[in-house]
């Protein structure tokens, strides 16, 4: 499905720290469940609700300043 | 916390090569020294800045473009400062935010730099918000210090801040232990035979051919005289499975058997070789493919996706080859990418060149020795277009290589860590 312009800078955001992969194989398009997975790491990592969805305090937390590296974490070293 | 890697010694010079504008140079200056002050409390480390010549950590602000940085900033906001790993040394600021001291307003210069240094001293994003290290800036605070996951860092890398410190010396740079390599080279391969055992898309874009015990360059207009591959990298065995270089990292990994080899430029980082355990043995080729600042590793038929900089999970892998790289062949003998993403595999006499969609391109497989080697003709003239193999590099001593020998110094981090354990 089309992304509007939030979901797309959020997408863009998880992309350029780490959190999203572009996919390898097939499509170019993310998958809504790798979509909901980069956020709920964000979230876990950012110390947020973790919900997997785009929401308010998540959007906040994406738009404050902050380091140009990326960002090791995923459900693994989460974990 | 996570370590990206560590200076082998402990005593750092830096040097600030332009300060903002937004504050007095004496704040600015003092923010800055602070900042390494931080660090220099909790671990043996020391800094000593110098006004000109080479230093270990560069400091300096650069905005939108810079022509010495390929990471633009984006104007206020946003990405704040960038670091290199060690030992690479450099920390830039963003010059366009509002760099202040002892103030809610703008972005404070001393707590970004203490990050920004964090990051250039080895350590990555830490997952505690409260923490230097945090990825998030999170504002000013006046009585900062360093959180508990920033100290315990810092010193899993240099260990903790002893009294003894201001007395020591420079450690040596120890040279690495290097097993012995064969004193019989295997016969001179020809270039124009087509086979390749690797090839690598090297440092300062260099491109090398291995073969057998000998390695040589590969430009536009002709080749390399041929070296011994030890003779360019002391204690790199010849006949490898698969070689790659990786600009993010400035890394050159080599692979045979179950080993793999990591030298920065021409100098082997301490602890290798190391075994590969977490990928297959015996790999058919390497590559690292720009669009994703990814390790591509590929054998038989599967490749395995390494992120040098970030815990990968290689349960899935090994994956298909062909499930990405549209039209190439299984157990490819060597494979190289281009900076503009495309990428090239090679087996026997032919090369197969994938576009940026990982598709072959039409009119592949070409033949390796007329479009590589500027051999005249497959089959009736095996001649380098650009002559002969110079008679002189049959005898070559690491004498007659010396100027590419002489190079930075080698990591002492373990970036292969995920493939070797």
């Amino acid at each position: 499905p089309a992304l509007g312009p939030a979901e797309k800078e959020a997408v863009d955001y998880l992309l350029q720290y780490g959190y999203l992969e572009k996919p390898l194989e097939g499509s170019d398009f993310f998958r809504p469940e790798d979509i909901m997975e980069a956020l709920s790491t964000f979230q876990e990592a950012s110390e947020l609700p973790v919900s997997g969805q785009l929401d308010g305090a998540t959007r906040v937390r994406m738009r404050q300043p902050r380091c140009g590296l990326e960002d090791p974490f995923n459900q693994k070293t989460l974990k | 916390y996570l370590l990206l890697g560590r200076w082998r010694k402990k005593h750092l010079t830096f040097r600030i090569l332009n300060l903002p504008s937004t504050l007095p140079t004496h704040t600015a200056r003092a923010a800055v020294h602070q900042a390494f002050q931080y660090w220099s409390n909790v671990a043996p480390l020391t800094f000593r800045e110098v006004q000109a010549g080479r230093a270990d950590i560069r400091l300096s602000f650069h905005g939108r473009k810079s022509l010495y940085c390929s990471k633009n900033f984006d104007g206020p906001g946003r990405v704040l400062a960038h670091a290199d790993i060690p030992e690479l040394g450099s920390v830039h600021f963003d010059e366009d935010e509002l760099w202040t001291e002892g103030t809610y307003r703008g972005v404070n210069l001393r707590i970004i730099a203490a990050h920004e240094l964090g990051h250039a001293l080895g350590l990555g994003h830490s997952r505690y918000t409260q923490a230097l290290m945090a990825p998030v800036y999170a504002g000013y605070r006046p009585y900062f210090k360093l959180h508990p996951d920033d100290v315990a860092g810092i010193q899993a890398l240099y260990g903790k801040k002893s009294p003894e410190i201001e007395g020591e010396e420079e450690e040596e740079a120890e040279l690495p232990t290097v097993p012995p390599v064969p004193t019989q080279p295997s016969p001179m391969p020809d270039p124009c035979s087509g086979d390749l055992d690797a090839m690598m898309l090297g440092p300062h874009g260099k491109t090398y051919a291995f073969k057998g015990d000998y390695v040589w360059t590969v430009t536009e207009s002709g080749l390399g005289p041929l070296f011994r591959v030890s003779a360019l990298w002391e204690g790199l065995p010849g006949n490898l499975d698969a070689a790659v270089y990786s600009p993010r990292t400035q890394q050159i990994y080599f692979f045979k058997g179950d080993k793999v080899w990591c030298y920065m430029n021409f100098r082997m980082n301490r602890g290798y070789p190391k075994k590969l355990n977490r990928v297959g043995p015996s790999l058919d080729a390497a590559l690292y493919w720009p669009l994703n600042q990814k390790v591509f590793l590929f054998k038989g038929s599967g490749y395995w996706q390494w992120d040098e900089l970030a815990p990968t999970d290689f349960s899935r892998y090994p994956k298909p080859i062909k499930g990405l790289f549209t039209g190439v062949p299984d157990q490819p003998s060597a494979a190289m990418s281009w900076r503009d993403g495309r990428v090239d595999f090679f087996k026997g006499k032919h090369y197969w060149r994938l576009n940026r969609q990982l598709q072959v391109e039409k009119g592949y497989p070409r033949d390796i020795a007329q479009n590589w080697m500027h051999c005249r003709s497959q089959t009736s003239d095996h001649t380098p277009a650009s002559g002969d193999t110079p008679a002189s590099a049959t005898g070559t001593t690491v004498d007659t290589i010396s100027s590419p020998m002489d190079t930075t110094l080698n990591t002492d981090h373990f970036p292969t860590d995920a493939i070797t354990d």
